[in-house]
């Protein structure tokens, strides 16, 4: 079967939108109890290309454009939050998150395989929902993400798969 | 408590 290399093509100006879903139900029991967290999010993104160097890495600003989240956890009531309906409308806790919602989070360098390299410059709202952190962290953080989707190293074929491991 | 999950990418033609 023909393989292919998967890569990143940056180019300056360039601006890439996308949609990310992301579905959970993890069921914790210890003897006879069981809880049920539950965790669904869909997002839609882009990432602007604001400079490419010979190596084709890219400089890229990063923008979550819209979240939908629905979380429970247990019998407590479930979390509903539409970023569409302004953070007035959202559970106190999530108003900082909300506010970074459309704006630049960070400008960092990606390589073409999708992984970044550095954070150069994070937008104040980003810290402002992070407080204590520190710029490592807020790079994991961003890193999760999950901005650009990790590329193999190695060519693929069609139906190939390959993995990322995520911390949770 | 942390986990590790895993998240599988697979590649696909679309016409």
């Amino acid at each position: 079967a023909p393989t292919w290399q998967l890569a990143f093509k940056f180019t300056p100006e360039q601006v890439v939108r996308y949609e990310d879903r992301f579905h959970s139900t993890i069921r914790l029991q210890k003897a006879n109890k069981t809880v049920r967290i539950l965790n669904n999010r869909k997002s839609r993104k882009h990432y602007r290309v604001l400079s490419v160097d010979k190596k084709g890495q890219g400089l890229v600003e990063t923008v979550i454009d819209h979240i939908k989240i629905r979380a429970q956890q247990g019998d407590e009531p479930a979390i509903n939050i539409d970023s569409s309906n302004g953070p007035d409308s959202c559970p106190v806790n999530f108003r900082t998150l909300l506010a970074t919602i459309g704006r630049p989070i960070a400008r960092s360098r990606c390589d073409s395989s999708g992984k970044l390299l550095n954070v150069l410059s994070i937008s104040k709202a980003w810290l402002k929902a992070h407080p204590g952190a520190s710029n490592q962290s807020l790079a994991t953080s961003l890193q999760k993400q999950g901005f650009l989707v990790p590329l193999p190293e190695e060519p693929i074929s069609i139906g190939g798969t390959w993995e990322e491991t995520h911390e949770a | 408590h942390r986990i590790t999950l895993k998240k599988i990418y697979s590649l696909q033609k679309v016409d």
